[in-house]
């Protein structure tokens, strides 16, 4: 397979550890991702790591997304896609 | 910090390595899983025994690729372990295409990482505290490792402090109307011998603290007066002397944030200042708190959202003075949403600690506010009120039932 594209690997990893729900491709759209969706996802995940809030795929998050890490999803349980058990 | 949702009920947990890394001796890997289990223990009174067969707690195990969880790992670098929540199984994988390496910056620290992975296994999520241990990222090997107060704050959250005797005695906060210490009181008032009708039968009708900040314990046509873990000299007194107006065998009582307090009995309410009546009571409960059923079980104000709460059977009401309508159409709600009580309670009284205390029979329950469950604690809950509350003598400590 070719060099898989940055923002390929970006979402990936967003859907990885919870910041863009399973369901985040819209049929609708042809599997497109609407880019509200990606610009809050990629906006809570620098939030999440104390980085810029840009919701730009921008150097520091390309780095800190390379990090080695622990594999547990960041959300866990919530989000709108979630019931949220009081 | 984050908490999952989930946490183990006891606080003795077991586990075991059923699969080792390739490239470290057994013998290190186990010191230094225990290391990092010890972590969490140092700050709780969690306990973690290893164990070589049998069912265990949280199994540990090394391993490539997929491998059976359908999370499957990605060699070197990446994603370097994980682990399931308590109420997913607890267990920690780890990715063995990693270098594993102890007190070495080289290649992934296997204690940092191990101790961040019990922390899922416990039940904690991840933090967006940078220096926190259950921050996502690893950050390379640290010399010299201490919890980040955030982990600490986690984890008790979840387990509660460690108990000062060194984890394995009574916790200090253990119960009673103050807080039952385990050492003889400096001072003990001369005891005068009372009416034990309470320790032959400590089932009671309502408690409540008045507005005074004193606890009271009604039961039939007598009341009580508690001291820090009996009951004060000269009581039980008649309620008709107590208080003027109020009968006897009353169903439930608290006292509300304007100071008054609030009885209930039937299909009837009184409203008391101090100790007399506050105006033209009794008044119908339907009248005065619409949405409330009559003939009720108990009721208390919630710690947590100053809120009043009315249990009856298997259910149970929350009446907020300040809405209309005070009760929402999703009442009632069955009592089973207060994790670990059980129904047709006898007794609720909401306590400045952070607990609120629920009597049912000769038990009481101690109800944690933050984890809005039955608080786990050595011994377990339910526990005798007899001795916790009203200081009868001869009486069992603990009860036989285990706290399921």
């Amino acid at each position: 397979t070719g060099p898989v594209s940055t923002t390929t690997q970006a979402e990936i990893y967003l859907s990885q550890f919870g910041y863009l729900p399973a369901s985040a491709r819209n049929p609708s759209l042809g599997g497109l991702l609407d880019a509200s969706t990606w610009t809050k996802a990629v906006q809570d995940f620098q939030s999440f790591a104390g980085l810029n809030v840009t919701g730009e795929l921008d150097e520091e998050t390309m780095q800190l997304m390379s990090l080695p890490r622990c594999g547990v999803r960041d959300k866990v349980g919530f989000g709108s896609d979630n019931r949220s058990k009081r | 910090y984050a908490l999952q949702g989930s946490r183990w009920r006891v606080k003795g947990l077991t586990y075991k390595i059923s699969k080792y890394p390739k490239r470290l001796k057994r013998a290190d890997v186990d010191a230094e899983i225990l290391r990092a289990f010890s972590v969490w223990s140092e700050f709780t009174d969690l306990t973690f025994t290893p164990k070589t067969s049998g069912p265990v707690h949280i199994e540990i195990k090394f391993v490539e690729s997929e491998h059976g969880d359908g999370d499957a790992f990605d060699g070197m670098g990446g994603t370097l372990a994980h682990a399931f929540f308590p109420v997913f199984g607890g267990d920690a994988h780890f990715d063995d295409a990693e270098l594993w390496t102890i007190g070495s910056p080289r290649g992934t620290n296997l204690f940092q990482v191990a101790a961040h992975e019990f922390g899922h296994s416990l039940g904690l999520s991840h933090s967006d505290v940078r220096s926190a241990l259950m921050a996502p990222f690893y950050r390379g090997f640290e010399p010299v490792f201490k919890l980040d107060s955030d982990d600490v704050l986690a984890i008790q959250a979840l387990y509660g402090k460690r108990s000062t005797q060194g984890g394995n005695g009574l916790n200090p906060t253990s119960g009673g109307a103050y807080p039952k210490t385990t050492q003889k009181p400096i001072f003990s008032p001369p005891k005068t011998p009372r009416d034990d009708q309470l320790c032959r039968d400590p089932k009671i009708d309502a408690l409540f603290n008045s507005a005074d900040g004193e606890t009271y314990a009604f039961k039939g046509n007598k009341y009580y007066r508690l001291t820090e873990n009996s009951v004060a000299d000269g009581y039980p007194k008649s309620i008709s002397d107590g208080w003027p107006g109020l009968p006897g065998d009353i169903d439930a009582a608290f006292t509300y944030k304007n100071g008054k307090t609030y009885f209930f009995k039937g299909t009837k309410y009184w409203r008391f200042n101090g100790r007399s009546v506050d105006g033209d009571y009794p008044k119908e409960i339907s009248e005065g708190f619409t949405g409330v059923p009559d003939h009720l079980d108990a009721a208390m104000v919630w710690g947590g959202n100053g809120k009043i709460y009315f249990f009856k059977g298997s259910k149970f009401w929350r009446f907020d003075p300040l809405k209309r309508p005070p009760v929402k159409s999703s009442y009632p709600k069955p009592i089973s949403n207060w994790e670990g009580l059980p129904n047709s309670l006898d007794a609720a009284l909401q306590y400045t600690n952070g607990y609120t205390y629920f009597f049912k029979g000769d038990k009481y329950y101690r109800f944690n506010d933050r984890t809005f469950a039955v608080d786990y604690a050595d011994p377990p809950f339910p526990r005798p009120s007899g001795h916790w509350w009203f200081g009868c003598k001869n009486t069992p400590s603990t009860t036989d039932e285990e706290n399921t």
